[in-house]
Formats: structure tokens, C-alpha cells, sequence
């Protein structure tokens, strides 16, 4: 679902050059839930990014569902990421003029759903973020963690094979965080998806099949998790 | 240094109110660190918003550094904020147009200090936070936990007696988030700056002498650690 090989991406030229990822390696198989940990500032939402193709990297190769990302233009990536990745961003992105539902449905209304059916998805993936009543609130009418879940709703519907979840609990308390990351690892038990998790949390790390340490930029640590 | 008497706050009216915040009561002691804790959406944000005057409560008093906020008006309230209060968001709220040390220099410049020591001081609160590279950056170009972590220095500059923070380690791994809750502890130690921390982080609530639960809107605890 996820290729990355020797991936690197810089920002900047000469003496003030940051390397971001520096040479990074990574395979995500279906069903596969794999956390992304590390320091802050050591290239994880980099990471994702590059993996969404909302970033280009500076070398090495990324495939998507199996879509080498260089072959696209900005057009093509928008619409590989708007059938295939689901991405929970780390600074949310909702859209301001758009309530929680209508936030939610805009991906399938945009890939050809009716609204009706758009709204009838996105209003059962707003259930089980636990908002059943603030469909119709703008953005701004919500607290920071129920502005979270609207977006990790948006990232669950539509069946697409590849979540990019960042810090999707940052702002949630550790009981709403952990019916968020079963209801993202009960999506890849079921096979057709696999997602990539960004967290600080050990417990949300818990839920994951492999755990990918990150540290300046390079992968220094990949862990199986011997499931019980 | 904040006192709150039966704060309501309610939005909108008829069927459709929310009462975010439902007769809280709070005092906090120069030097004392508080928690606040408690489900997604039960008024934490809404609570530190009306402490520091950024929201007007429906009915009740609050009173900050001996001043009530109802005798304010816009003006009055934005200036006991810059002298008075430092203030973390949950959204950080950083000036996309000013590099990082800028940011931080900004409330310091505005209450009269010269740019050279407001930037000595600024500068030195970026090193505290493990941001000693990257003064002249600006907010988009750092990660999300680096923002965050100029949002803290920000708060944390100025000698100001009441510091509120709304998950100020939401976006930080845990060893990152340990050295800021330290940095705050170590302030509130020496006795002239309280804080009211918003956390969802066991290991960040152990460092604070009085840990308050909400649930809709009300408080339905209030531990205080017994320290060793
Ligand atoms: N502008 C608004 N209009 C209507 N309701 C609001 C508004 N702002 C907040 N609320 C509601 O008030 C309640 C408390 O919100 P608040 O932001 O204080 O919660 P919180 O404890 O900070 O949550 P979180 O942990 O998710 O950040 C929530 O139910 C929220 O939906
Ligand atoms: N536009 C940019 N220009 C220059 N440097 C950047 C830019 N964006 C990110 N960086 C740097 O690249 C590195 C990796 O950033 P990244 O956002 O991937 O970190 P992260 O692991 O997500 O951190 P956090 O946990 O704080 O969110 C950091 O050192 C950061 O300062
Ligand atoms: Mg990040
Ligand atoms: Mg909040």
C-alpha cells in the first residue's frame, strides 16, 4: 500500500541546509497498522506528508497504492489522495465554512457520491467519532478535541486503503483517544485498509502492529509487536 | 492571583444552548500549579479562555491578579492580559508574519521594553525550550511540536504571576513534554507565577500540587497531591 525508498527531503541550500528525512526506507503491507514515534522536529509529519504526496521529496521513490507519486502532476496527486489516502493533519485543515458534516462528506461529493448519500456516510462516521449531535456546528463553534475528531472522521469514510493519521489524539483525553485508535485499528483489522500513525502516546502506540522510530530525520528503530 | 465565583457560560438560546461552563468555582495561590482534566468537549478550553478575559462569562465574577475582569473593557482586558497573563492556546496562535524570536519579543515590545532586551530575553526563553537554532525562522517552517514550543516561550517571558496553557505538550513526544512541564514547575516553584494547565497527560498532571476534574461544565474534583 506504502513504498518509500531512500527518501530525502531538504529544505534549503548551503550552510543553513535542513535535512528533514534523510534517507528513509518503509513498506506498509494491507491491514497494517504501523505508529510513527520520535522527538519533536525529527521529521514525522515530513514523513507523512511525503506519503500523501502533499510534499515532494528531494530524492529517492514513493508508491502509492501502487502509484509511483513522480509520475503525477499536482491535479493527479490530488486525486490519488482524495480516492486512495485518508489524512488526519496535524494542524486539522477543516474548512471554516463548512459545518462538521458537510466537512466530512466534501471528499465523496467530490469524487461523484450524491449529497445524499454523501451525508448519510458522513453523519455515521460522525457518530462513531462520538459528535451524534454537532453535525450542523462550524468549526469554530467546537472544542479543539471535537474539532480533531471531525477531521479523523473525514479521513475514515469513503473505504480508501491508506490512512495518514498526525498525532490524532493530541487533543483528546486518554479515554476518547483510545475509542479512536480502536476505531482506527478495528478499520485495519478488517484487511482493506492500512494506516500510518503518527503519536507520542505509548498506548496509542500499543494498538499498532509495527511501531517506526524516527530521530533526526532517519528511521533508527522498526518493531514488531508480538501480539498475545 | 485567579479567583472564579459561579462562572456560567452558555451559547446560543432556546433548545439549541450549550452550557460549557455550568457554576465553576476556582481559586489558585501565588506559586501553585493546577491541572485541569476531563473528557473532550467538558469546557477546559472555555475555562482558561474566561480566566485570561478572552471570553465573557454568561453570569458569575472572575478576578485576575486582584482585578475583576467585569470592570474591563476591551482595551483594559488586552492590557492585564500582556502584563499579567501568559497564555499557551490550543490552537498557538502564532503571527505567521514574525520569525520565532519575534514572536516571542512581541508582548515584551509592547509593554515598553527596547527590541535589544526584549529580543535578550526572548532569545533566552527559545533556549529553554530547546529551540536555540532556529530564532529566525518563521512559524510555517517549523514542526508542529517546535510551534508549539515558541507558543510556550512566548507565555513563559515577562515575569507575568498567572500563566494559562491549553495542552502545551499536545504536539510534543514525552521526553520533549517532560522538560516543559519541568520548566513550568520549576517558574511556579520560585513562588511568583501560578499556572492552570489544561492536560490530558498523566505524567504532566503529577507535577502540578492540585489536579481539577470538569465534566459538562462542572467541576467534580479537586485532588490535591500529597507530595513526598
Ligand atoms: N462557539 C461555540 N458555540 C457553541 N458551542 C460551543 C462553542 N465553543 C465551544 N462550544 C461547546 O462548549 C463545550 C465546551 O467546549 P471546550 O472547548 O471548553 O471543551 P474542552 O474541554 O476544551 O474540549 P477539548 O478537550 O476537546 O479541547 C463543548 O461541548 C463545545 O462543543
Ligand atoms: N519549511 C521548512 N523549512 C525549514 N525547515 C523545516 C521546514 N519544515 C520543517 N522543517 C524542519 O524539518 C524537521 C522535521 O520537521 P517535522 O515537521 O517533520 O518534525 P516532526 O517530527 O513532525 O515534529 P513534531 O513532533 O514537533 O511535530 C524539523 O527540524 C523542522 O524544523
Ligand atoms: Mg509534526
Ligand atoms: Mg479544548
Amino acid at each position: 500500500v506504502l513504498q518509500m525508498c531512500d527518501v530525502r527531503r531538504d529544505y534549503g541550500n548551503g550552510p543553513a541546509q535542513v535535512v528533514a528525512l534523510d534517507g528513509v526506507s518503509i513498506e506498509i503491507a494491507p491491514g497494517e497498522l504501523v505508529a510513527v514515534m520520535g522527538p519533536s522536529g525529527s521529521g514525522k509529519s515530513t514523513l507523512l506528508n511525503l506519503a500523501g504526496g502533499l510534499d515532494e521529496a528531494t530524492s529517492g521513490q514513493i508508491v502509492v497504492a501502487g502509484v509511483d507519486l513522480a509520475g503525477l502532476d499536482q491535479r493527479g496527486l490530488a486525486t490519488l489522495r482524495r480516492r486512495q489516502v485518508g489524512i488526519v493533519f496535524q494542524e486539522l485543515n477543516l474548512l471554516p465554512t463548512l459545518t462538521a458534516v458537510e466537512n466530512v462528506m466534501l471528499p465523496l461529493e467530490l469524487d461523484g457520491s450524491s449529497s445524499r448519500a454523501a451525508r448519510a456516510v458522513a453523519e455515521q462516521s460522525l457518530v462513531e467519532v462520538g459528535l451524534d449531535r454537532k453535525f450542523d456546528r462550524y468549526p469554530d463553534d467546537l472544542s479543539g478535541g471535537e474539532q480533531q475528531r471531525v477531521a479523523i472522521a473525514r479521513a475514515l469514510t469513503g473505504d480508501r486503503p491508506l490512512l495518514l493519521a498526525d498525532e490524532p489524539t493530541g487533543a483528546l483525553d486518554t479515554v476518547t483517544g483510545e475509542k479512536i485508535i480502536e476505531l482506527i485499528a478495528d478499520r485495519t483489522n478488517r484487511g482493506n485498509v492500512s494506516a500510518l500513525v503518527v503519536t507520542h502516546e505509548p498506548r496509542v502506540a500499543s494498538f499498532a502492529d509495527r511501531v517506526i522510530w524516527l530521530r533526526d530525520g532517519q528511521v533508527v528503530d522498526d518493531v514488531t509487536a508480538t501480539t498475545a
